[in-house]
């Protein structure tokens, strides 16, 4: 299983629709300071089914919808696409490939689909998990918090092992 | 749990030593436990001793040597319990040139068996992708992605900003 | 103490708007009080807008606005309450090639009233500094301090080792 | 008032006597990770009157003590000197020149010298807080600490404008 392209569109600072196709191998991400690397990161953590609009660096869900800009309205529907490669049936499912979706409605409404049929948050989260790809994975460093991985108390670091007992 | 709470500590403490030493070019590194006798509670203590230096706890290292103990950690965890996909943003910013080109290469032979998505200011990381994308803000707080090609990459030396070919 | 206090805010707010477009070159920040009623205990609010974005909270920002805005703020506050000198450790680690510019250049401004020791690996600190200094285990585990002139010091892009003349 | 000179020895890596001579400008001070630049800045704060081995990355206060390496043994005495210039009399004291010392035995003992004489801990803290030097002046951010100068809660913000009142 790997990751084949991410779909932004409305999310965070994405107003015009981004598409990123990754490399199977080592993708790197460049370029000046706001213009939007970590962003990227965020969206692929969202469609992965984040509850916490703090792990975001929101104050709200809402805030990760486009909220305009200098020459920009801002917009009402944030929607980012995930495509996976699955030849190697690493995920729990039939299809060689598999893309998961997330939307977000001013309103508050949000909506999810697998292979581009609506589901639940709860069908995309169990997917993840049977394979592996729980929260609890260390499968996701957000920046400034490689140090963690150290923890400064003993009894802390406990869970690392635990987690990936 | 608790056999197997053993069973992984005691294989990512053997990765850890090695992951440590590829990292550091040298010096050495361990995971002990606590209070041996009590697997549920018992917490965990980490050496990291670079090349040439006597053992010191985890705090004397400098900002520098612990983001690279920390990674070489994740490294070993990721031995142990491998997952199909990896986020890391930034992680090495605080690595001096040597330090980020030994990083490279780890990523590089890791890179095999899992894919990794970096988002990076620095070269070393860039030369070791396999692809590399820019994302800017042309058009101020909206984020596109260009295609970059490593040498057409003069954004560190020249004005400062991405120059694409 | 309460005149006395808003008498400092005021004076900092004021510094900080013109730090804060010096060091993004553009944009606008605010300082406000939560309650301006209850001088003794209001919290204070902090706005940054970097140039072109809308006004959102400082949880959005990227980590280099984030760095920058702060040390926007710490030069505010010198401003107003000078201090003979001050030691900076690798303060501009996060920022890109355009904004380490700036700061450099404030730095070299702000240098005539305050002496500044600033720990870095970045070029544009180096090139604003008036002497600098490496410092070097060449024998493992013992510093050493050796000077260096800038056209000497190849450290970021060839071997990784400080090159001295 | 500036920094002039600073005369370390037997203090954290400095296990060979070093001697660092300030500009009045911009002093910077560079390379690879782990050599010993932070350990300045401790240096510093240390001969200053630090009185906790934590803000000095250390558990307890002989941690500072040089501990050994592989080519030498361990030492029982650090020792930091800090050579002001008061030409400008900013200092409250007829000296042109003074010089802080501080050194610390292995058997836990401090001593403190102002101009070569010994005095207490007191007595060069005093002179430090009557010239505004005192430990809430913005005058040292360490490494990685640089956000912190936004800190997360309104109300932790207004001791920025407490302390610079
Ligand atoms: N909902 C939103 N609408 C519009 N812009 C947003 C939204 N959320 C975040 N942003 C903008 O995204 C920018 C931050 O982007 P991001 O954190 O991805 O930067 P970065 O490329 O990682 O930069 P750095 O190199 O400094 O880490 C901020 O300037 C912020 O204003
Ligand atoms: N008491 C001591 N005796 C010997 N060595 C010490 C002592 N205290 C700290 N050190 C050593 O000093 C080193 C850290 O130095 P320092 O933090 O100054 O590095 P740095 O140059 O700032 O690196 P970076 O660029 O990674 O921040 C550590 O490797 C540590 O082992
Ligand atoms: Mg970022
Ligand atoms: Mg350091």
């Amino acid at each position: 299983m790997h990751l084949k392209r991410l779909e932004v569109t409305g999310f965070k600072s994405f107003a015009a629709p981004l598409d990123i196709d990754f490399n199977e191998g080592i993708t790197s991400i460049v370029g000046p300071n706001g213009s939007g690397k970590s962003n990227v990161a965020d969206g692929i953590r969202w469609v992965l089914g984040e509850q916490s609009a703090k792990q975001l660096r929101g104050a709200k869900m809402e805030d990760v919808i486009f909220a305009g800009s200098d020459s920009r309205k801002r917009v009402n529907i944030a929607e980012v696409s995930l495509i996976l490669d699955n030849e190697d049936e690493y995920m729990m499912s039939d299809f060689s490939e598999i893309s998961l979706t997330r939307r977000l409605y001013r309103t508050g409404e949000s909506e999810y689909f697998l292979n581009r049929k609506p589901c639940r948050r709860k069908d995309i989260v169990d997917l993840l998990v049977d394979s592996g790809l729980g929260k609890d994975a260390y499968s996701m460093i957000g920046q400034g918090e490689v140090d963690q991985i150290l923890s400064s108390k003993p009894e802390d670091r406990r869970t690392i092992f635990e987690d990936a007992a | 749990m608790t056999r197997k709470f053993n069973e992984t500590f005691a294989l990512i403490r053997t990765y850890f030593q090695e992951t440590f030493t590829a990292m550091f070019g040298g010096g050495e590194a361990d995971l002990l436990l606590e209070d041996p006798d009590d697997l549920l509670e018992t917490g965990i203590n980490i050496y990291a001793r670079p090349p040439g230096k006597k053992r010191q706890s985890l705090s004397l290292l400098s900002g520098g040597e612990k983001s690279l103990t920390a990674i070489a950690l994740l490294f070993a965890i990721l031995h142990v319990r491998p997952v199909p996909f990896c986020v890391l943003d930034e992680v090495e910013a605080s690595l001096d040139e040597a330090n980020v080109d030994r990083f490279a290469n780890y990523l590089r032979t890791f890179s095999s068996q899992t894919q990794f998505i970096v988002i990076t200011h620095r070269k070393g990381t860039m030369i070791a992708s396999d692809i590399l994308y820019g994302v800017t803000m042309e058009e101020s707080g909206v984020s596109r992605l260009v295609s970059v090609k490593l040498e057409d990459y003069a954004y560190d030396e020249a004005e400062g900003v991405l120059q694409t070919g």
